[in-house]
């Protein structure tokens, strides 16, 4: 479902050249249930970010759902893409901070013009599922960390992707809430076949996946 | 050092009010190493917040230092206490977005006015301490997730405070940065007297903790 071949990423600061990935090579198939694990800087969220065709590699190449090259795809194409296929849980929430939480994630199926009234149905039942039933008229500057984080794993659900990118999705996290996210996201891999690869640096999120790649310097140092 | 005498937190949004904190009671004492955990929601950031003199309790009493009372001072007041005795670490980072990794650090001394070669000299011993010595011209928006916390640690720990609150300060950290950053803040206790409040769901650093407070719906539930 996702195939990246000799994917580097360079980043130019002033003079200096930053290897943020190194010459990165993947296989991910569909249902996997997998997570990329390494130090901070180690280049989980590049990576990410160009599975999710939110980035381009600088060179090498990142196809999805085996015609999609990401490399060479225009913006209004990447943006479709990844609107009508792909969640993101981004490390830094990214919510919309005028809507309140309800708005914040119904916001997704306004963009592909679901109907209210399915709307409505589809929203109550992903915030039911996260625990936050009594903040639904709260805005994210009047809420906790743990709070955003699970307003941000709720929106990317609510489109039923065939493929979610979770980075750091427990950070913020206690144990329950954790644990509860995971239970959430077992169930839509068993259940319905979506495919999710995680970036993680909580045990709770290794020992639930089937597969972990490490990542370091911005290459695969391991793939088990 | 510190004492919270039945404090509350209430915010009104729109016609219902939310209890943030519903009568908290917390003696800290000087040199104490420990933790406030809690599910997510439970009230840690308010109560920090509180403490670190960021905002006042809507009834009840936040003393500092045997001599502060935080819910009657003024804006300047608060403002020189927090400069002069506490580092805060946010769970948001809180960095200012146009300076880099050097200049954030470095800000708070410039704030109290020390020269130039001191704070160079202060700056360059945490940078090398929270390993960042590679990224010194990188703005916050240049780096990962735990780099930019790792900044935010390094920030708070540069005027030699008496007392730091730290929140969630390991959230985006690997195994390896998390111990190291607990490793520093450690020695500071055993060998400066540093008190240390931590707000946590990391099981590696309620580990090192002597003292676990356990907040739940906005109140004290255990103290050991
Ligand atoms: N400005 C605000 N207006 C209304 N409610 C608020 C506001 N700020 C916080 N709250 C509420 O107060 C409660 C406590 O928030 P707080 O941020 O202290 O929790 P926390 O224990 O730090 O959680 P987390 O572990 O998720 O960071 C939450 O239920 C939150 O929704
Ligand atoms: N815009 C940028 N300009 C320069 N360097 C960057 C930029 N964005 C990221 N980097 C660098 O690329 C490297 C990889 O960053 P990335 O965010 O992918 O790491 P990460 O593995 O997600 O780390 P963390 O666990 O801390 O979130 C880091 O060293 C970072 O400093
Ligand atoms: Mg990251
Ligand atoms: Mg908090």
């Amino acid at each position: 479902i996702v195939e990246v071949k000799d994917a580097k990423k360079e980043y130019l600061l002033g003079k200096t050249k930053v290897h943020a990935l190194n010459g990165v090579n993947l296989d991910i198939h569909e249902k996997d249930f997998m997570c990329i694990i390494g130090p901070s800087g180690s280049g989980k969220t590049t990576l990410l970010n160009l599975i999710g065709c939110l980035d381009s590699p600088t060179t090498g190449e990142v196809r999805l759902f085996d015609k999609y090259n990401v490399s060479v795809l225009n913006d209004g194409d990447a943006t479709r893409l990844r609107r009508d296929n792909i969640g993101f849980i981004f490390q830094t929430f990214n919510l919309i901070p005028v809507l309140n939480v309800f708005e914040n994630i119904e916001f997704p199926l306004i963009i592909q013009n679901v109907a209210e009234k399915e709307r409505k149905k589809r929203v109550d039942v992903l915030i039911d599922d996260v625990g936050l039933q009594e903040f639904v008229k709260h805005k994210p500057d009047e809420l906790s960390g743990g709070q955003r984080q699970r307003i941000a794993v709720a929106r990317a659900l609510i489109t039923n992707p065939k493929l979610i990118l979770a980075d750091e999705p427990t950070a913020n996290l206690d144990k329950e809430n954790g644990h509860n996210i995971m239970e959430i996201m077992k169930r839509l891999n068993a259940e319905h076949g979506v495919t999710f690869i995680f970036s993680t640096h909580d045990q709770r999120v290794m020992e639930e996946a089937k597969r972990i790649v490490v990542l370091s310097d911005g290459v695969v140092e391991s793939d088990k």
